[in-house]
């Protein structure tokens, strides 16, 4: 699975999300990342794209579930992020990316690894594929 | 005016810490190139919708990741791809399912969004929509990497090393051969 989150300088927040699927899967099934609102979610908030397990991300409705922390409890982004990826999906099945509207990034995952690259305009700048 | 901000991921799961140093270089230097594709695009102030769809293209034609070329196969050793995207201002989305020839599925995702009613299109109904709309079709040929169909290959016979073994400790009737297969998750 591939994503991007994006807020531009107007503060507008897109979450795009593409897949193959998982190797050896059945033919027909649906459910990785083209979910709206558990692997691709975005908000007038946050944007959200989740890479893993598509049945644990949509059992624990994971980008829907970012904003909806944010939107109700006041959570900032990284503890949204981390609140879903550490509590709220099963661990070694859930990577997510996130940005919010003002410009703050998230990256965060229960696997041993997420291959991902982050960039903001503070001069932010990182590639990474492990903790 | 706020402050722009790009994160891409190219996938999580179990991934070795003693992957060789030229395929972690490789896969670094494709990571950056797409972010630098993004962080170009934004501070020509392209808005975050042409961002995300161009990083992800960027994502989808490089055959080291799973999603367009590159993808994975299904049981029968084909190709499945799926897409979506969402605007947070508007909370428009759009998402397609089970393609089989697009090149860019967000793109298709994308073209749901805008030039329909609807949010999701799949399987035979996404791909009339995408040769409706003209996007850009291969084979499957275009789609599947070595790596892709060596991943089915080894998956299918531990699959099968894994339903023998369980047949043989008489589980019962009940043995379903797919879900031992699903254990433990490699990743993508």
């Amino acid at each position: 699975t591939v994503g991007c989150v994006v807020v531009d300088k107007l503060g507008h927040c897109v979450a795009a999300t593409s897949t193959g699927g998982r190797t050896n899967k059945m033919v027909g099934r649906i459910g990785d990342t083209p979910l709206i609102g558990a692997g691709n979610y975005s908000n007038q908030l946050c944007a959200v794209s989740a890479t893993g397990i598509g049945e644990a991300i949509i059992r624990g409705m994971a980008g829907h579930t970012v904003g909806a922390l944010m939107e109700f409890k006041g959570m900032s982004l990284a503890a949204a992020v981390n609140e879903v990826v550490e509590n709220r999906v099963e661990r070694g099945t859930t990577g997510l990316i996130a940005v919010s509207s003002s410009g703050e990034f998230a990256m965060a995952f229960n696997t041993t690894g997420m291959y991902r690259a982050a960039a903001d305009e503070d001069g932010h700048y990182e590639v990474a594929i492990w903790h | 005016m706020g402050k722009w901000a790009i994160v891409l991921h190219g996938g999580a799961g179990v991934i070795s810490k003693s992957m060789p140093p030229e395929k972690k270089e490789e896969v670094e230097r494709a990571l950056a190139h797409c972010l630098d594709l993004g962080v170009t695009a934004l501070k020509g102030s392209s808005s975050a919708m042409d961002v995300a769809e161009l990083v992800v293209r960027a994502l989808e034609d490089n055959p080291l990741f799973n999603a367009g070329r590159g993808s994975v196969l299904t049981t029968h050793g084909t190709i499945e791809m799926e897409a979506s995207i969402m605007n947070g201002c508007t909370k428009q989305c759009g998402a397609v399912s089970g393609l089989t020839t697009v090149v860019n599925p967000i793109s298709l995702a994308r073209l749901v969004m805008e030039k329909t009613p609807h949010i999701y299109l799949a399987f035979a109904g996404a791909e009339a929509f995408a040769r409706q709309q003209g996007v850009p079709t291969a084979e499957t040929e275009y789609f599947m990497t070595d790596k892709s169909i060596d991943q089915l290959k080894a998956v299918q016979s531990k699959e099968e090393a894994s339903c023998m073994a369980a047949l043989k400790q008489e589980t019962g009737p009940d043995v379903f051969c797919g879900e031992l297969a699903d254990k433990p998750f490699s990743g993508e």
